[in-house]
């Protein structure tokens, strides 16, 4: 849009193109200054009409560059209220993305009470199965997925089903020291009924609290002991003399009963 | 004199005419600027 503002609301230089009276001593001055004034008048008339005519075009102009000026305006202002819609979905996304990877398993972020409670579980699961889905006993929603550099697999992210009202989260990834195992870390606890019974056996690891110490166990599920415990028998059984000596153990137990 | 009626009218419209003017040097500055800004 172009406009030419060199406008010229008025000549200064009018006055001078008026025509110059000349001193006259002749009989004919009234003739003279009748002829001057009409002159005078029909230049003025002239210059009025120009001026006129010129302030009509400014006026046509400026509507038209208003008209302008509050379309650019209007689209300014849309452009402005999506942007910013954008950018705090941006942020909300991002927010909730970076929420586990700023803050470190372990160390709180002091931020809110939910984040102090961050705990870590353990669940077993096939190296085929990809679905990063654990039996916890919980409902969750998934809202992301991220591969970390320090582990190959991809890292899933999920929010409690309950949630707004409940703000628990978790992330799911495969172990990077031992796949077969995957690794829930969770954040938050739940402000609703807890667990169902029929869940897989996991070890909770209060991560804040007491570092890889094992403290709690989560209902319905075995103890880093239960764990130990089974590790231990089964090496055992493979163990032919604890086999022989178990037996003879039985065996001497079951002809002390027979005596008595 | 009719000669003083059109000078006065001349000013006067002459004036309105320096307002309208101004008047819209400036819209068409604000108009540069808000298109650079979507620009």
């Amino acid at each position: 849009m172009d406009y030419d503002l060199n406008t010229n609301p008025f000549d200064l230089h009018f006055s001078g193109k008026l025509p110059k009276r000349e001193p006259s001593d002749s009989g004919s001055e009234d003739v003279m200054r009748k002829w001057f004034v009409k002159d005078e008048t029909c230049m003025l008339q002239e210059e009025l009409t120009r001026v006129n005519s010129e302030n009509k075009k400014l006026t046509e102009t400026l509507a038209r560059v208003s008209e302008k000026y509050s379309e650019l305006q209007n689209l300014f202002k849309e452009l402005q209220s999506r942007e910013n819609v954008n950018f705090c979905n941006e942020r909300k996304r991002k927010q909730d993305r970076d929420e586990f990877v700023s803050s470190p398993i372990g160390i709180s972020c002091g931020g809110t009470v939910e984040k102090s409670t961050v705990s870590t579980a353990y669940f077993h699961a096939e190296k085929s199965d990809t679905s990063l889905t654990v039996k916890d006993g919980y409902q969750w929603r998934k809202y992301g997925q991220k591969i970390t550099r320090d582990n190959p697999s991809p890292r899933a992210y999920f929010r409690c089903s309950f949630s707004p009202s409940c703000l628990v989260k978790k992330k799911v990834q495969r172990s990077a020291e031992d796949p077969s195992f995957v690794v829930a870390t969770y954040e938050g606890t739940h402000n609703h009924p807890g667990p169902n019974a029929s869940v897989s056996r996991t070890v909770k690891l209060d991560l804040v609290q007491g570092g890889l110490e094992p403290v709690e166990e989560k209902k319905g599920r075995g103890t880093i002991q239960d764990v130990l415990v089974q590790q231990m028998a089964s090496s055992l059984t493979k163990d032919p003399k604890f086999t022989a000596a178990l037996a003879a153990a039985i065996s001497g137990r079951f002809i002390e009963q027979s005596r008595t | 004199p009719p000669t003083n009626a059109l000078v006065e009218e001349l000013n006067r419209v002459s004036a309105e005419n320096k307002k309208l003017s101004e008047m819209l040097t400036l819209m068409y500055n604000n108009y540069n600027i808000l298109k650079k800004q979507l620009v």
